[in-house]
């Protein structure tokens, strides 16, 4: 795992993070909720929530997406290329290339569509990014920077897990095992863990 | 700009995508230093924006020069490749994959694995057949 030079991170006192949908690009709830899944594997390992609001100017990260050149200097290149780009804390900035194909329901792995795109898993990837991680060179984790078409990649590995909870330390709820979301009943039930950082 | 459950989305109706970003750089298989090809300076850019090559103020040419040699090299290791410098096909094939818009390298560090011990990154093993 890396970090930005710097190493910049939320501060102490905001472990609460808000985000919020660009309302101009009127997504769905299935859309949104596939978000909401993304961000849920970053908190079953860290001591972070994050909660959706409908005000995106006042949210600490804000969801976007956009084509070609957006105004922020980091031009989007059409289908396939870069897909998306995210800011280092506090910034939270998110965007997404409007002009990818995006899958955001159903299995992309059968898609007949050799550009089609996991949302989930770039969204997994960038909130990584959102939180302070940078790029990694272990293949099998999140923070690799690279994702074939028509892949889906959403669990973290242990190279992701250990380096947000350089940044934020643990989720006393995490048993270790990253594999699918928590669920906040899940965290009130689980008999615990030891936090691995 | 979403495929609504793309598993019931019949193929006929689906978008035809004619020619992904970076595709281009396929062309460039077995190109190696002191050559010049039309279009290496779009790779040289493509290394500059993910930070492989500083900024400079001037325009890039199409020659495979040192510095883009010194590019492929640090990728290479970055992505756990043969760090020969060459453009091969297993770079190549990294290369023209889709990925993250930010940078591997800022501001001229990374501690991605170019930036690490070698120690920590080294994992070829040797084998002597008997």
């Amino acid at each position: 795992y890396t970090f930005f030079p710097g190493t910049p991170r939320w501060p102490d006192g905001k472990s609460d993070l808000t985000y919020a949908f660009l309302p101009a690009n009127q997504l769905s709830d299935d859309e949104k909720a596939v978000f909401s899944r993304a961000f849920q594997r970053w908190a079953a390992v860290t001591p972070l929530t994050f909660t959706a609001t409908d005000s995106y100017t006042a949210a600490d990260i804000k969801i976007g997406f956009f084509s070609g050149d957006h105004g922020d200097g980091e031009a989007f290149d059409g289908v396939l290329g870069t897909l998306a780009h995210a800011f280092s804390p506090p910034s939270g900035r998110f965007h997404l290339d409007r002009d990818e194909n995006w899958v955001a329901t159903g299995d992309v792995t059968t898609s007949s569509l050799s550009s089609a795109v996991d949302l989930e898993s770039v969204a997994v990837h960038e909130i990584g990014h959102l939180l302070g991680l940078g790029h990694s060179s272990v293949e099998e984790s999140i923070m690799y920077p690279t994702i074939t078409s028509r892949t889906k990649k959403v669990d973290l590995a242990t190279d992701d897990v250990q380096g947000i909870q350089v940044l934020y330390g643990g989720n006393p709820n995490y048993n270790g095992s990253s594999s699918t979301p928590s669920t906040s009943q899940e965290r009130e039930t689980s008999d615990g863990g030891e936090p691995r950082a | 700009f979403f495929l609504p459950n793309i598993s019931s989305i019949p193929p006929s109706l689906l978008p035809n995508v004619s020619s992904p970003a970076w595709n281009a750089f396929r062309n460039f298989s077995g190109c190696h230093a002191g050559e010049r090809r039309d279009g290496l300076a779009n790779l040289k850019k493509y290394f500059r924006y993910f930070g492989y090559i500083p900024e400079t103020p001037s325009n890039f040419t199409d020659d495979f020069d040192d510095a883009l040699a010194s590019a492929i090299k640090t990728y290479q290791h970055n992505f756990n490749l043969e760090p020969t410098g060459q453009l091969d096909d297993a770079t190549l094939t990294q290369l023209v994959r889709p990925r993250c818009g930010n940078p591997d390298i800022v501001n001229g560090s990374t501690a991605m694995n170019s930036g690490k011990a070698e120690s920590l990154s080294a994992t070829h093993f040797h084998a002597v057949g008997h």
